[in-house]
């Protein structure tokens, strides 16, 4: 996966976990 | 007729579409300030966050999606993310701005030093999402169509996945019936704005890194 893609799944990560912080 | 189930599903997908919204501040940014190209790049990564943020908080409450394996939630999310901003873009790029506010929307996405190459055919794909005049359900209902969609790559459990996007297609399908009586290929133009977000979807990648470079 391009990092574009780590980038995208660590926001959807946090989100999913209701982590917005960082 | 939409029976009496399918109506709460398509108000409940309805309430939680309206309550998906970017932050009003990060959108009042993007109209009012004048920003360098640098200032553009954050602003609209900001806001692509932004839109990842609250595209989950719309598809937790997709009936069912919860009980999805973790990882599958994540590979569906994944693979929609950017369809569903293409596709959100796309329904506030078509909606009636206070005058010049689209020309001044449509200037900015174009001097962010993304290529031509890839932006014209997302003004294109806007164009052809606004000739469809589609209702809040419809963009409800075709976004949640998009995110539930079990062909993803990394997607393991493809039965459930297709369990659970089934019904809003039957909901989408009898409420363009019910709506666009005279115009029976509605619905079937609805699917296919989805083929043309897959397209949207594979040059993204390179859209980015057309965007880096410059």
């Amino acid at each position: 996966p391009s990092g574009n893609s780590i980038g995208l799944e660590a926001i959807i990560r946090k989100a999913l976990m209701g982590k917005y912080d960082d | 007729e939409l029976t009496q189930e399918q109506l709460s599903l398509l108000n409940y997908i309805l309430d939680a579409y309206n309550k998906y919204r970017i932050p009003l501040d990060m959108a009042k940014n993007l109209l009012q300030e004048q920003f360098s190209a640098d200032e553009n790049f954050i602003l609209l990564t900001e806001m692509a966050t932004s839109h990842v943020q609250v595209l989950v908080e719309f598809t937790k409450r997709l009936p069912g999606f919860q009980s999805l394996d973790h990882e599958d939630q994540i590979a569906l999310l994944k693979g929609s993310a950017v369809e569903a901003m293409f596709l959100r873009s796309a329904q506030i790029f078509n909606r009636k701005l206070p005058h010049g506010h689209s020309e001044m929307l449509e200037d900015r996405i174009r001097k962010s030093g993304i290529s031509d190459e890839y932006i014209n055919p997302m003004f294109n794909f806007y164009k052809s999402v606004g000739e469809l005049q589609m209702t809040q359900e419809e963009h409800a209902l075709l976004t949640a169509v998009t995110i539930l969609s079990p062909d993803r790559p990394f997607v393991k459990d493809v039965l459930s996945i297709e369990r659970l996007q089934e019904p809003m297609l039957e909901v989408l399908h009898t409420f363009c019936k019910l709506h666009h009586p005279h115009n029976p290929q509605h619905f079937a133009r609805l699917l296919g704005r989805l083929t043309e977000l897959r397209t949207l979807n594979h040059h993204h990648t390179e859209m980015l890194m057309s965007w880096r470079v410059n």
